[in-house]
């Protein structure tokens, strides 16, 4: 009677990602505890995750295609060569042949599908969305905003901040379960783990150390204490002997799994591996089309833009709707040139990028998209000289152009005769007057005092003979 | 710490083997 869901949306949390904040620190933050629980003394750790969507994934045992393979491995082995800061256990498998259960989404690569089967999820959508809680088959395989990271639990802890098992109990499906009852798994102390998020949108993984039915804690005060801890949603991850917590590469808890010699203790070959690691970019590889620098990609093409390097754009113009886009700038359109495809190809010249010439009789200009030579479309037509490789230049001459420099250079050449043609007959009046030995009699009108006043007395005589 | 492989004999596992069905 285990109910898979294909399709529609089952009870869920989707927690938005935080603004993003180039220059926020991403290192983890992990907190050692040795506390009571009813009288009980137990030790573990608590890691908070800032920018998760950059910081955490989960890991297939010893490397990708460990699923495929049905490896297990130990948490150690697998995080090392991951290049993991701190690494936790994930989620269930089967123990007898080492299948990964439940759903599980490594770095993008969708790896198991448990088909709808409804067990507690934990997952990073690529937009940073981080969800908890029941998904169905539609939504694991969501292409439109798919998981990055997603692995499968067994009972939802809590939920928007309350404690949630009771309500889990009676929707989760047993049939990733091998031995037991599921009161019991509930109820029992016993090394668990755990991940979930904060009110802030961190990641916090938690595990504490115990062995079943001796040491450690049941699911209901490790609900508890995550809820002390402001954890909003989280689910159970694998327990018991699974339980480990590796810190820079070397293992950091007490695993209850004893080795072959009685006297020691050793950690399990497990599954799945939830890792937090340095900041990498989304996606890893920029789109190909930019380097990861702290989490943040930088575009090596001018023109791809955006957060993950994958968003062609050529500028506000967008290539004058004559062109498109491309990496290497405007792919323009037959007839058009320019870094945005605004201008019209030289006469002359058609096509696309304007490397034909066109083949009209006369050197006459073509249609600059189709190269047609239809009278309609004529424009000029260009003197053999001038049908040069050099039509570029050529190009700014408009009829307009031409027809203005003409008009200037004749009115220019009129000027020029009409002085030429003065200066010529004043030349030769000049000579004339030489020749004739005449002179010109200019009177003084001001001299100097004397001149003038002598002058004077000379037309006033004239003017009055009576005079004394 | 390299003790060998560990035994794992601490199961914890919710269900009982017996009502494990095949995946239909």
């Amino acid at each position: 009677d285990c109910a898979r869901v294909r399709s529609g949306s089952p009870e869920q949390e989707s927690w938005p990602p935080p603004p993003t904040n180039p220059g926020a620190s991403h290192h983890a933050a992990v907190r050692t505890f040795v506390s009571h629980f009813e009288g009980r003394a137990v030790a573990g750790h608590l890691t908070r995750v800032a920018d998760p969507l950059r910081t955490f994934s989960v890991l297939e045992p010893g490397g990708a295609g460990g699923c495929a393979q049905k490896r297990r491995a130990t948490v150690e082995d697998t995080a090392v060569p991951a290049g993991c800061r701190i690494a936790q256990n994930g989620g269930f498998f089967r123990m007898s042949t080492g299948e990964c259960l439940g759903n599980v989404v490594s770095d993008g690569r969708l790896v198991s599908s448990s088909g709808g089967l409804q067990n507690a999820q934990f997952g990073i959508r690529r937009d940073g969305t981080i969800v908890t809680g029941y998904l169905s088959e539609e939504e694991v395989l969501d292409p439109v905003n798919p998981f990055v990271q997603l692995l499968s639990g067994v009972v939802w802890l809590i939920r928007n901040g309350n404690i949630y098992i009771n309500e889990s109990q009676a929707i989760e499906c047993d049939e990733t379960q091998e031995t037991g009852s599921f009161s019991k798994f509930v109820n029992v102390m016993s090394a668990r783990t755990a991940v979930g998020h904060d009110r802030e949108g961190q990641l916090i993984l938690f595990h504490a150390d115990g062995q079943t039915e001796q040491r450690g804690l049941n699911l209901w005060e490790m609900a508890e204490f995550l809820r002390q801890q402001d954890v909003v949603n989280a689910i159970n991850l694998d327990g018991g002997g699974s339980a480990t917590f590796v810190l820079n590469g070397t293992l950091a808890s007490y695993p209850s799994d004893h080795c072959q010699d009685n006297m020691w203790r050793c950690p399990r070959q497990v599954s799945t591996v939830v890792c937090v690691h340095e900041p990498r970019c989304q996606p890893p590889d920029c789109s190909g089309h930019g380097t990861c620098v702290d989490g943040h990609c930088e575009c090596t093409s001018h023109f791809w833009r955006g957060e993950a390097c994958s968003e062609l754009d050529c500028g506000p113009s967008n290539c004058s709707q004559h062109g498109l886009c491309t990496e290497t700038g405007c792919h323009c359109d037959a007839g058009w040139t320019g870094s945005n495809c605004s201008e019209e190809c030289p006469l002359g010249w058609y096509g696309p990028g304007c490397q034909r010439p066109c083949q009209c009789e006369h050197q006459c200009s073509c249609d600059p998209q189709t190269g047609n030579c239809s009278i309609s479309q004529v424009r000029q037509c260009l003197q053999p000289t001038e049908a040069t490789p050099r039509a570029g230049e050529l190009a700014s001459f408009t009829r307009t152009t031409w027809l203005a420099l003409t008009l200037t250079l004749i009115f220019l050449l009129l000027i020029s005769t009409g002085v030429n043609v003065s200066l010529f007959l004043g030349s030769r009046a000049e000579r004339n007057r030489h020749l004739d030995g005449d002179y010109v009699y200019h009177p003084l009108q001001e001299v100097n005092g004397e001149a003038l006043t002598a002058e004077k007395e000379h037309m006033e005589e004239t003017s009055n003979p009576f005079k004394d | 710490l390299s003790f060998g492989v560990s035994r794992d004999d601490d199961l914890l596992l919710p269900y009982p083997l017996a009502r494990r069905r095949p995946s239909r």
